[in-house]
């Protein structure tokens, strides 16, 4: 589903340039549950916006990093804008590590946006919004805006937007930092159920007690793939 | 230090009235180390901002709890804006759930913000915020804004802001949710180390392995108060 062929990313700010992703290369599988693990400021974040077409994979200077992004089997290391988030439109779910919930929208109709941009009708639309808000323990705060819910509510909508529409790909970044172990669990158990349905799913994780609900972890350090495991508790 | 009797806070939206805090007492002595736990939406930040004073505490339609919070002896429930800010500025450093960092500053003026207010001369300002820069690992990413800082770098800063001035009482929301095990500790340490030189510590936190660095554990569900009991590993 996913080959990564020596993929950099760098960061030039006034004074510094610092290399964020060096040369990663990666493939992952259809149906594949994996984790990233790493220390703090590592790549993780940036793998993740690069592996969701959030960010161009770039050397400073360099049009292209040389290197390539295979995504279901079609190259799209070089598409522009308006071509990535096509293909992450339909493709897609996203958990932010900071949320980015849009305060205009009320939990109901933050969840509901992706199946309105998937053209659901209104009916379905409102079953399955609700069928979801149910599952994750917010339908008391369906109608609250982003700044009147906690920071585990907050994060808990933003994982139902991402997997509302049940996107082929979730990439999911610390999805449970703000929740208390047993919130923490049901999301994790979330993300399994979709798993066993098929769904491949890409997290980022400090917890390595979530990354044993997956089947491999790969360990990044300053930027590069240092090592890999099997991981399943199973 | 804090007594808190019978604090309440109601948050009223279009159409629902959520009771966040009901009727809580709680008493907190000079120099303890405590630590919140609970379900997300239980109220523990909210608990957090009415101790340090970014909430007043109210009953809706009810001008004050009824309730009394005496900070170092003084009630402060029915103080202004001006009047919590003034002893909040002096007293409290508050680590957010959320980081709160302003935009426009860089890692090295945020940080450096709390000693300007307390009026420290320039050049004691430069060698503390760098020695402390240095103690939570970001000295590399110092002129660097918020926006191009990863989650674990974004709290280290929003830590370190918190105790530049070294103030008599910290309030952590969850200070390391976005960090790995090794950086998470160092952040844990630190707050130790203060702890042992006298300043007072409450910290909301979902690890129970950050919960065991403090003295005493409360736990929180449905915004009350329902068990505490003693933590020490030492
Ligand atoms: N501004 C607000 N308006 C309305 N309701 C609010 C507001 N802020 C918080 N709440 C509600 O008050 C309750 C307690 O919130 P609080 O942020 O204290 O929870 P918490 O224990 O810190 O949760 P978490 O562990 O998820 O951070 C939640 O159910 C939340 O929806
Ligand atoms: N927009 C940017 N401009 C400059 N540097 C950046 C930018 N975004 C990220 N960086 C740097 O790139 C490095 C990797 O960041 P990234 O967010 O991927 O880390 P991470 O592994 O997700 O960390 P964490 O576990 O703390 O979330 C960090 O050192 C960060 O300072
Ligand atoms: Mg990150
Ligand atoms: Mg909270």
């Amino acid at each position: 589903m996913i080959k990564l062929n020596k993929i950099s990313k760098v960061y030039r700010t006034d004074e510094i340039e610092s290399t964020a992703l060096n040369e990663v290369s990666l493939e992952i599988g259809k149906g594949e549950f994996v984790s990233i693990m790493g220390p703090s400021g590592c790549g993780k974040s940036t793998l993740l916006n690069v592996l969701g077409m959030l960010d161009k994979p770039e050397r400073v200077g360099v049009q292209s990093a040389g290197g390539s992004y295979k995504f279901l089997d079609s190259e799209v290391a070089d598409l522009n804008e308006k071509g990535r988030s096509d293909v992450r439109k339909k493709n897609i779910g996203f958990i932010f590590q900071n949320f980015n919930l849009i305060d205009e929208l009320t939990v109901f109709e933050s969840i509901e946006l992706p199946l309105l941009y998937n053209k659901i009708g209104l009916s379905e639309c409102k079953q399955r919004v609700n069928e979801l808000i149910e599952k994750i323990g917010i339908s008391h705060r369906a109608s609250h805006y982003p700044q009147q819910l906690s920071g585990g509510q907050q994060q808990r909508v933003a994982v139902a937007r991402a997997l509302i529409t049940k996107p082929p790909l979730i990439l999911a970044d610390e999805p449970t930092g703000n929740l208390d172990s047993s919130h923490g669990n049901e999301v994790m158990e979330l993300l399994c159920q979709l798993n066993e349905e098929g769904t491949t799913i890409i997290m980022v994780t400090h917890s390595s007690h979530d990354a044993s609900y997956s089947d491999r972890i790969i360990n990044l350090l300053d930027g590069q793939i240092v090592s890999e495991k099997k991981s399943k508790m199973a």
